[in-house]
This record gives structure tokens, sequence and C-alpha cells, in this order.
């Protein structure tokens, strides 16, 4: 099985139409397995990314130096998974 | 194990054998209305089934409604069972639901992408794509909602078979868009094409391919926003309502553009309660009401569409 330790899903606003085709840049970077929840479209419309724990440092040095607003949505994607796991099976019972 | 209304549980989350298990319970309780049909088999050979809700008739007009095309949106294959047994057991019993189904058909594809259902809850929960393999690429699988004749290839698609958004090889290269194509082509009177899926509270109409408006913009938007209202009125949870490209972003090869464009007018898309914050994760705890809003908006779609026949 997949896991998913470690990784975080940001929240990230770009302001402008530049911002927006960085980020469209970055989605094309195959390397960095960024998995968009919510693609990038226009300025002040959030998209959502899954990133994977090995490439967050490189993601959020991107979204700074670039000056691309975002916030950590999820913290950890594992967690999340847990705790759905664990409902899931208290469901089942 | 789960049988009948009495012991299933309809608020958790379940393996596709469930499922499939759980509409043949439906079709054993209720065969005087619910049917199930084999529209076609998946990329790895799983069957595609849909229920059909019909009090009787000759290819009476039909409501199409479509869920878990993006297989890691659980709570949407969820919405649909429960939304199932919803059509089933208020039949006789709700007189707005009773004088649809006295006119109209509703087509109920419950698990639009089995394959990738299947594999999302066994070896990767955020996967969205189909199965197929592509040629030359050690990548796989195709982003079914990219891959409808609708501006196929594209803005909002990739031609990157590793992407999340790859629009593969060709319109309808994906045989689960094929057998939905096929079907609706030969059924002939379907008159509403509803798609469900869920991130971030939206309903969507044409189109996706482009920024510009359909003929008929004014009427959608205003079902939309009575179908949100609707939904809302629940437990308060807000929709945004506009066309695909200005609510959430230009994408191509959509299958709200293609049912629209190929003449089926009251084409909508749901993207059902998650606000990220849970991302694909909506805790089962959230799933009836999820489910009890949505059908809510989905029978204020249904009143319009038998209200105002074309």
């Amino acid at each position: 099985l997949e896991t998913f330790a470690g990784d975080q899903v940001l929240r990230v606003e770009p302001c402008n139409e530049e911002q927006v085709q960085l980020l469209k840049r970055l989605r094309a970077q195959q390397p960095l397995q960024l998995n968009f929840w919510r693609f990038p479209s226009f300025p002040n419309e959030p998209a959502d990314v899954q990133v994977p724990f090995a490439n967050l440092q490189n993601v959020k040095v991107f979204l700074e130096s670039h000056q691309i607003k975002y916030s950590i949505m999820i913290e950890d994607v594992q967690a999340a998974v847990d705790e759905e796991r664990r409902e899931m099976d208290l469901n089942q019972r | 194990r789960e049988r009948g209304r009495n012991s299933f549980n309809y608020g958790a989350y379940h393996p596709l054998e469930t499922i499939y298990q759980a509409m043949d319970d439906l079709v054993a309780e209720y065969p005087q209305l619910v049917s199930k049909q084999q529209i076609g088999e998946s990329y790895e050979k799983r069957p595609l089934y849909v229920l059909k809700f019909s009090t009787g008739g000759k290819n009476r007009p039909a409501i199409w409604i479509d869920a878990g095309i993006h297989a890691r949106e659980w709570v949407t294959q969820a919405t649909a069972l429960w939304t199932a047994r919803k059509i089933a057991s208020d039949y006789g019993y709700d007189p707005s639901l009773d004088s649809l189904l006295n006119t109209m058909d509703v087509f109920l594809l419950v698990v639009a992408n089995p394959d990738g259902y299947v594999f999302s809850h066994t070896e990767n929960r955020m996967w969205r794509k189909t199965r197929s393999k592509t040629p030359g690429s050690l990548c796989v699988g195709v982003d079914p909602n990219r891959n409808w004749d609708a501006g196929f290839g594209g803005p909002g698609a990739s031609n990157d078979p590793c992407s999340d958004s790859y629009h593969g090889p060709s319109a309808n290269s994906e045989v689960e868009v094929r057998s939905v194509v096929d079907f609706i082509k030969s059924h002939g009177n379907v008159k509403a094409f509803i798609s469900i899926h869920s991130y971030s509270q939206l309903l969507m109409y044409p189109y996706g391919y482009t920024c510009t408006n359909i003929k008929d913009h004014a009427e959608l938007d205003n079902v939309a926003k009575m179908a949100a209202n609707a939904l809302t009125s629940l437990y308060g949870t807000q929709y945004k309502v506009g066309p695909i490209c200005s609510v959430i972003y230009q994408a191509s090869g959509g299958s709200i553009d293609w049912s629209y464009d190929y003449g089926i007018k009251y084409s909508f898309a749901f993207e059902l309660r998650d606000t990220g914050r849970h991302g694909f994760l909506l805790p089962a705890s959230q799933i009836i009401p999820t489910a009890q809003e949505t059908w809510l908006g989905l029978k204020s779609i249904f009143e319009h569409v038998r209200d105002h026949p074309y």
C-alpha cells in the first residue's frame, strides 16, 4: 500500500495571471509528483495541491521565492487516511 | 454480510462488491420500479451497471445520473447509492417523485469508474483516473472527465500520460466513457445529464472547454441556483453556481459539455460537500448529510426537467 506519511496539501492563492502561469509550470514538473486536487485557474482562485513529503521543501521554496501565497490545508495526509480508516472500522462494527 | 434495508449501512464507505450487492438487493426489494442494466465493462473487465427507475412505458424521456467518475471521491458513489434507495423508497409517498416517475425514467450509474474505485480502495487512496495502459509510457490511466468528445485535447487537459488530468490518446478512448456515450446515443431520449463529483461545493453547467456562454445560459443558471438553494436549505452548505469555465477552471473533454453539445439541454455537474480540509477523505459521518442535501438539489432539477419538456 502506498502511504502518504508527511504529505501535505497546500492551498495556494495566486494573486495575478503571472502567478497562475507559474503554478501551471509547477504542475508540469513530473519529478515533483504533485497531485493537484484543484487545478490553478484564475487569479484569486485557490489551487489545492498534495505534495509528497520528499518534495515539500522544494515546492515551498518555489512558492515563497515567487511571493505566491499559500497555507497548509492538511498537515499530514496519512493522519487523515488513518482517521478515516478508524471511522470506517467503527462503522463496520 | 449486510443485506437489505434493515442492516445495510449507508453511512459507510464500501468496497465495490458490496455496492454491487446492495444494487442487487435494491432491485430484489423493488422489482416493480428498479432494474439493473449492464452498459459495458471497464478496462479491467468489471461490469458497468446502471440502475433504471421506471414505472413502465416505452423509451420514455429520461434523466441520466452518473457518479464517481473520479474514483477517489468516495462520498460521490456513497451518495449515489443512498440516492438510489431514496428514489425507490420514496416512490408512492412523495408526490413530486411520483409525478416525475410517472412520465420519465431515471438511470443511475453508481460507480462510473469501477477500476479506479477498486484501486483507490486497495492501492492508492488518491487515485482519480481509469486504469488503462498507455503504450510507451510507464504511467497508467486517463482522466475520464477529459476524455469526452467536447473540445478534446484543448485547454485544461494534459497530454502527459503521467498527469492526473491526462486526456487520453483520443476522445472516447476509455471504455468507461465510450460505454456511457453509446448508451445515451442508443437510448435517444435522454433529457437531462447530471454528473456527480465531490470537491469544493459547486453546481456547474457547460461550458468547460470554452469560456463562452451557452445559448441556454440564463435558464440553466436559474435552474442551478434554485437547486443550490434547495440543497443549502437543509444544512446551510454553501454552493457556488455557474459555468465550469468561470466557476472552477477551463477544462476540456468533460462529460456535461459533451452531453450539452449532443443536445441534452439540462446538463449539470455537482461537486458535493468537501471543503478540502478533509480532502477527498470526507468523514463517514458526513455521508448521509451530504446525500440528504444533494437529494434536495437533484429533486429541484428533476422538477424543472419534468415541467419543461423540449
